[in-house]
């Protein structure tokens, strides 16, 4: 009964809330945004998605280390909206269009926070496989890159470090559906080749046998994925 | 069809299945 308009939430959004009343906010528009019909997401995307990109960037160069824990618990809640405003054809093509979105998605791709990370991952596996975006698998391959020269990592590190050092296997699950989106998303034998190898000798090579180990359903499903394209790409070699 | 809805819920389980890279 309290939900607000979509022009409210924006109103709210712009006010500059933080900590927990922009979680409770955020958390009432992830609400409303799965349950309202897809002209309210629209009247809400129109400045809202922004808006919330924005939130999201400027929580993510937060400095404000005393509130580390409620600063990721609001990206976290943007994130879980971003999803919600994308399950729709009108909220998916304007996340596409946004340069900033797989970037800022890219950056949410961090250990520190397996729970935010899981679900970015998932995302970015999503965006991955749309067929109507031919270019987007290159954009999110520049996004994970320019992210981690940010952090002067390896471009899949983060990536293989979710497989390797949390317990948590929804996170595990994540990681490798975006492997397998990569990958699977390549025409040229060659590329797939190479972004294989990359995968591989970031750390995946030592990690594939303990996967395969924790005997876990969904893993498994993601895990034969994996090396089924890996004998067919043997094969095509 | 800007209407269309489930997208990225239809997306997400052709992921977790399997279903995604098979058709691919």
């Amino acid at each position: 009964d309290n939900a607000l308009s979509s022009q409210e939430y924006i109103y709210e959004l712009r006010s500059g809330i933080q900590d927990e009343r922009l979680l409770n906010c955020l958390e009432s528009l992830r609400v409303s945004l799965k349950s309202n019909p897809v002209s309210w997401v629209e009247s809400f995307g129109h400045e809202g998605m922004g808006l919330l990109l924005h939130l999201l960037k400027n929580l993510q160069t937060s400095c404000r280390s005393r509130h580390e824990s409620m600063n990721k618990r609001n990206q976290h809640e943007i994130i879980r909206c971003l999803k919600a405003f994308m399950n729709n054809k009108y909220g998916l093509m304007r996340m596409l269009g946004e340069e900033l979105g797989i970037l800022l998605l890219a950056r949410a791709v961090h250990p520190s926070y397996p729970p935010m990370m899981a679900d970015a991952l998932k995302l970015l596996s999503a965006l991955c496989i749309v067929e109507e975006d031919e270019s987007i698998h290159e954009r999110i391959l520049e996004a994970l890159t320019q992210c981690a020269e940010d952090d002067s990592r390896e471009r899949f590190g983060y990536i293989v470090e979710g497989l390797a050092l949390w317990q948590s296997i929804h996170l595990k699950v994540g990681c490798m559906q975006l492997i397998n989106a990569l990958l699977t998303s390549v025409d040229e034998l060659d590329f797939r080749l190479h972004l294989r190898s990359e995968f591989m000798r970031c750390g995946l090579a030592d990690t594939l046998q303990e996967l395969k180990d924790l005997q876990n359903d969904e893993l498994d499903v993601q895990l034969r994925v994996f090396e089924e394209n890996r004998e067919d790409d043997f094969v095509e070699l | 069809d800007t209407e269309e809805t489930g997208v990225m819920d239809t997306l997400l389980e052709a992921l977790q299945s399997g279903a995604a890279f098979r058709e691919r």
